[in-house]
C-alpha cells in the first residue's frame, strides 16, 4: 500500500521491492525448513547419531562426553549435552560412573 | 556398579513409560 518511491528510498530501487515481497512470501510458504525436523524412531538426525555412538561403545563405564565430542566434531559440547539429557530423560541411555559417562539401555 | 545398576533400572522404567505413552 506504500507508494513505491518511498520504499525504494531512491529512484533506482523501484524494481526490487515488489519482486522481493513475492520471494519473501514464497519463503515463508516453502517447506524446506521442515526438512530439518525429519524424525526417525521419534529422534532427530543428531539424536540418532549420538545414540548410535553411545550404543557402539561396549565399555563397562560407557562412553564419555569428551569421546562423543571428538567423534562428533561438527557438534558443540552444549548441543551434545542437550541431546544426552533428552536421551536420558527418554530412557534410551543412563549415566554410569559419573555424569559424563553414558551407556545405552539396550546394548546388552 | 551399584550406581550403574540403579541408573539403568530407572532408565528402563522411563523407556517403558515412554513406550506406554506412545
Amino acid at each position: 500500500s506504500k507508494p513505491q518511491a518511498m520504499m525504494g528510498g531512491g529512484g533506482g530501487m523501484n524494481m526490487m521491492p515488489t519482486s522481493h515481497t513475492s520471494i519473501g512470501g514464497m519463503g515463508s510458504a516453502g517447506g524446506y525448513s521442515g526438512a530439518s525436523m525429519m524424525l526417525v524412531n521419534g529422534l532427530s538426525a543428531n539424536q540418532n547419531q549420538v545414540l548410535s555412538l553411545i550404543k557402539s561403545c561396549h565399555d563397562p563405564q560407557g562412553i564419555s562426553t569428551q569421546d562423543l565430542k571428538q567423534k562428533l566434531n561438527s557438534m558443540s559440547v552444549a548441543v551434545i549435552r542437550q541431546i544426552v539429557d533428552f536421551l536420558s530423560n527418554e530412557g534410551h541411555i543412563f549415566s554410569t560412573i559419573d555424569e559424563d559417562h553414558f551407556r545405552s539401555t539396550d546394548n546388552e | 556398579l551399584e550406581r550403574i545398576a540403579k541408573n539403568k533400572a530407572a532408565a528402563l522404567e522411563r523407556l517403558a513409560a515412554a513406550h506406554q505413552t506412545c
